[in-house]
């Protein structure tokens, strides 16, 4: 069988916002390493991928390999049923046709129990290959969310373009342009609230701010967000969560015609 | 303008 008891079971109610609005359904594959995904959006113009360790659930127990193919909408829903202060367990049968979630509260007083049909999801993993990222920019992750949410008044798209001064955002629409720019502070430890960036050269890219925003959504997970950018390439929006796993998402960049 | 490029131009499929 598999079974995964998460006491802080607000990360998974998290997890599950961050994706659902990117990708209709997927496979959770549970392995003895952890609860993963992997997914794109319907128009494939990006990916979530996302990893859970075992070592962040107590206990975590999966006798063989099963793929949860889920409705991410009514997975949703069901995680809307939890408090944010319950312990979340997620437990199936070997040759799943139903996965169950158990929502308890702290005090054990409270037990609630939601079972839901699975799916037959045929996922085509992608392999995403090693790069030589071009800038590595971290930032807290709330002024990255506000920076879509600010430009997105302005246009489509944003610029990014990263060199030895800082990075740039910037936005064109209808009414005019939208410029922020982010100077690096000095990086004596890796503090919340520092912009920090590593460049090997400079870079600027177009990317979709409908796209970026959806990812955004994973801000309540992470302090920190990094933005890893190479020329002509997707760029990876990665979120690290404390004690067990990440969330990263890519998405391909807009190219001149 | 710009074009947005697909994911799978850049990941193939495993």
């Amino acid at each position: 069988m598999f079974e995964a008891r998460l006491v802080q079971g607000s990360l998974m109610k998290k997890f599950m916002e961050a994706i659902k609005d990117l990708v209709k359904e997927a496979n959770w594959d549970c392995t003895g390493t952890g609860i993963s995904l992997q997914a794109m959006d319907t128009s494939h113009v990006s990916l979530v991928s996302l990893l859970l360790r075992s070592d962040g659930f107590d206990p975590y127990r999966c006798d063989r390999n099963i793929s949860l193919g889920i409705n991410m909408e009514s997975m949703a829903k069901i995680m809307k049923c939890a408090s944010n202060d319950d312990v979340i367990t997620i437990r199936s049968e070997d040759h799943p046709d139903n996965v169950t979630f158990v929502f308890e509260s702290p005090n054990q007083e409270k037990v609630c129990d939601y079972e839901m049909k699975l799916m037959d999801i045929d996922s085509e993993h992608l392999g995403i290959p090693d790069t030589e990222y071009d800038a590595i920019i971290s930032m807290p992750a709330s002024e990255f969310q506000r920076i879509c949410r600010d430009l997105s008044n302005i246009g489509d798209s944003v610029k990014i373009t990263c060199n030895k001064d800082g990075v740039q955002f910037s936005a064109q629409g209808d009414t005019g342009i939208g410029k922020i720019a982010l100077k690096q502070n000095a990086v004596i430890d890796k503090e919340d609230g520092q912009v920090s960036i590593e460049l090997n050269d400079p870079v600027s890219l177009t990317f979709a701010l409908r796209y970026l925003t959806f990812f955004t959504k994973a801000t309540p997970l992470a302090s920190t967000v990094t933005l890893s950018v190479s020329a002509k390439n997707p760029v990876a929006v990665e979120y690290r969560v404390d004690d067990i796993g990440y969330i990263r998402y890519y998405l391909a960049p807009k190219i001149e015609e | 303008s710009s074009k947005q490029s697909s994911l799978t131009s850049f990941f193939k499929k495993m």
